[in-house]
């Protein structure tokens, strides 16, 4: 049987918010070192991949492999009946109907139960390899999310070329073009808008601002935000979460024209 | 869109 028990449900809360856009039905994989997701959008141009590790719970049991399919509408309806503070607890049995959220609160005598039915969910696993990226790009989590949002309303697409000590990302639309470059910033005093950038030979490659807008609902899990990049391979966008937990999104790149 | 790549092409199916 499976019983986890999370400190704060906000993690959980954000974790099903940040990835509801991108893919329905999915299952929540749960073995004795965690809880893990992988999840492909509906045109495969993007994929999801959580590890929430056991040390994330405490405590965390789960004897045996155990697949939670799991509705994310359905899931956002009931974690949204948590209030954030609360202790979150998960629980399904060895071959679950229903999986249980109890939610409680530390300060209330208050405890809520809910149970959320399972789907049998058939789905496609990917193998990532192991990678080593030529860029790695690391800054805060809401300048990634502006300079997104601030391109998408110029083009469906964004370059991202990093070259030494700077990154920059540049769009050409139809009302106008847009370029935004960073550079290597670190400050002791404001380590939260520290950008650092890993070079091992430049990379440029094209994505659709669409899904990283959608990426960038994750902002609120992590201050800062890591970008992967290599020519020819899928970028990665990590958020990294506590006890080496992340959320991750890949997403393809497109060809120029 | 055109020129958007699906992840099939990078990661194999396992």
């Amino acid at each position: 049987m499976l019983e986890a028990r999370l400190e704060q449900a906000s993690i959980l809360k954000k974790v099903v918010d940040a990835i509801k856009d991108l893919v329905q039905d999915c299952n929540f994989d749960c073995n004795d070192s965690g809880i893990a997701l992988q999840a492909m959008d509906n045109s495969h141009v993007a994929l999801v991949s959580m590890m929430l590790k056991s040390d994330t719970f405490s405590p965390f049991r789960c004897d045996r492999n155990i697949a939670l399919g799991i509705n994310l509408n359905s899931f956002q309806k009931v974690l949204r009946c948590a209030q954030n503070e609360d202790i979150l607890t998960l629980k399904a049995d060895d071959s679950p109907d229903v999986v249980s959220l109890v939610f409680e609160s530390s300060e209330q005598d208050r405890i809520s139960e809910y149970d959320i039915k399972l789907m049998d969910i058939d789905q496609e696993h990917l193998g990532i390899p192991d990678t080593e990226y030529a860029a790695t790009i690391t800054m805060p989590s809401g300048e990634f999310q502006r300079i997104c949002r601030d391109l998408s309303a110029l083009s469906e697409s964004v370059a991202i070329e990093a070259e030494k000590n700077a990154v920059k990302f540049v769009c050409n639309g139809d009302i106008g073009n847009g370029a935004i470059s960073l550079r290597n910033h670190s400050s002791v005093e404001k380590p939260e808008q520290n950008v650092n950038i890993e070079l091992s030979e430049p990379v440029a490659l094209t994505f659709s601002l669409k899904y990283l807008v959608n990426f960038c609902k994750a902002s609120g899990l992590s201050g800062s935000v890591k970008l992967c990049l290599s020519n020819e391979v899928p970028l990665l966008v990590e958020y990294e979460l506590a006890s080496n937990s992340y959320l991750r999104f890949y997403l393809a790149p497109k060809i120029g024209d | 869109s055109s020129g958007q790549r699906t992840l099939g092409l990078f990661f194999k199916k396992i």
